[in-house]
């Protein structure tokens, strides 16, 4: 059966934020992320998971040049909203399937965590969309990473 | 300026289950969503977020109708892989803002954010694309959500 992946993309100007424990309340995503458009940092991943009680944690990813400025925003935006701590990383990059309509299909996603799996290579953050299965991993890992999903989807390298 | 954002998508065929304190090591999200397939479950958001020791939490969103057996493969996982609580939750709908190269615009998720805010609309998920943001809410206020998001783009509520 058709499996629908089209190619595999990936990304090494990256870095990845978190910041924990932040007050699941409305009004939190959004002041972080004005404080971060009005100083032009510009976000690609935004990824906020479920909780199950009164906090929530917040990541996203931004170009490497960026990051600086990042931290600089997400240590006065902890401070005003009363979060936990963070993290930051620019060891990271990304990976991705593309393909239409594939997301919705059983068993894609979990070809593309097998290969990873196999390879030894830890998902440290996942997104999704009905076209694009993203993982972020270990930069000296993405070569590795892009080769294996490749070959699990039969698509030839570049 | 021109913002980019070309329409407010919404789904009410959702629910949400959330996964905590799995072991943050390969072959985790691969055991997980292979089970999920293997039932023909079918995932629709993948959310894991960044974090900082060596347990994560992944949480996904599925249609109504396979919460029932979602929940049964959750459960069965979870003892296997060593993870910690799960939840779930049919409550709950998406509500997504869609446009081409939007993403990549300081500001455009934050004033998505900024509609829910002023509305008192807490986001409990969050998943972005280049072209999607996407946000999980309380189903009751799903009518509510789209309004606001479409006032805030300038959008005529359909
Ligand atoms: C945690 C954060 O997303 C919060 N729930 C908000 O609505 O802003
Ligand atoms: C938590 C889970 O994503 C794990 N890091 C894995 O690679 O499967």
């Amino acid at each position: 059966k058709e499996i629908m992946v089209s190619g595999v993309a990936y990304d090494v100007n990256v870095a990845k934020i978190a910041l924990f424990d932040v007050p699941d309340q409305p009004g939190i995503a959004y002041r972080l992320f004005k404080a971060l458009a009005d100083e032009r940092v510009n976000v690609d991943m935004i990824i906020q998971s479920a909780k199950r009680n009164h906090t929530n944690d917040i990541s996203f990813t931004v170009v490497q040049d960026d990051l600086g400025t990042a931290v600089k925003v997400v240590e006065r935006i902890k401070a005003e909203i009363g979060a936990g701590d963070f993290i930051f990383d620019d060891g990271v990059a990304k990976v991705s399937i593309v393909g239409a309509g594939m997301i919705t299909r059983p068993g894609v996603a979990a070809m593309m965590f097998e290969a990873l799996a196999d390879a030894g290579i830890n998902i440290e953050m996942i997104s999704t969309s009905e076209v694009k299965v993203s993982c972020v991993v270990k930069g000296d890992q993405i070569k590795q990473a892009v080769q294996v999903v490749h070959a699990k989807f039969d698509l030839a390298a570049d």
